[in-house]
């Protein structure tokens, strides 16, 4: 099903985006 | 026009949702309610008590109801101090970021310009000391509105390039 497919896919863009955010040196730019 | 509405309101409304989180004890759930001032400051609180500290809380007047200029003095407290802890704690310049207009929130609750105050205060949760606590909130609400607040970040970290 495509529609699932690309549910998984922005599920995956948003927990790489925040488990980038979390991994990130508290205070520190970007 | 009501597409052109929908993408005037989707970020502060998603910002809400997000706000909301903080179970603040000033009413939470509208754009209106949010242009007193005194919600954001609570949240801000919780945030770092020791920047948002209680004598700056105390300062934030709580019965503001329809009077733009009390809204106004809160929503200005509240920016500026927003302003410097970027500028002296998370050593982040913002000077390029597009500065909410406080007059169109506190006189016509203007949701864009809204938008972006709650964009600052998010740019705050997610980079303070207690971020981990904020972000996995974050990764706890609906997946649209997750889109929007990372969307929301993004726009914030590349104004940080200096």
């Amino acid at each position: 099903d495509p529609n699932m497919k690309a549910g998984a896919a922005n599920e995956g863009v948003l927990a790489n985006f925040f488990n980038s955010l979390l991994s990130k040196k508290t205070g520190s730019p970007g | 026009m009501e597409q052109m509405d929908d993408v005037k309101t989707v970020l502060v409304e998603s910002l809400i949702v997000w706000l909301q989180t903080f179970n603040t004890t000033a009413p939470c759930r509208t754009v209106e309610e949010l242009t007193t001032g005194v919600a954001i400051s609570q949240a801000l609180h919780q945030i770092d008590p020791a920047w948002f500290n209680d004598g700056w809380l105390s300062r934030i007047k709580t019965d503001v109801e329809d009077n733009w200029r009390l809204k106004m003095n809160n929503l200005k407290k509240v920016l500026q101090m927003v302003v410097d802890y970027y500028n002296e704690v998370l050593c982040q310049e913002i000077s390029d970021f597009p500065w909410p207009d406080l007059a169109l929130v506190a006189e016509h609750s203007d949701p864009v310009q809204l938008g972006r105050l709650l964009q600052l205060i998010l740019g705050c949760a997610v980079r303070c000391e207690h971020k981990q606590e904020y972000i996995q909130i974050i990764m706890t609400l609906e997946e649209s509105v997750q889109h929007v607040v990372m969307t929301a970040i993004q726009e914030l970290m590349s104004k940080d390039t200096k």
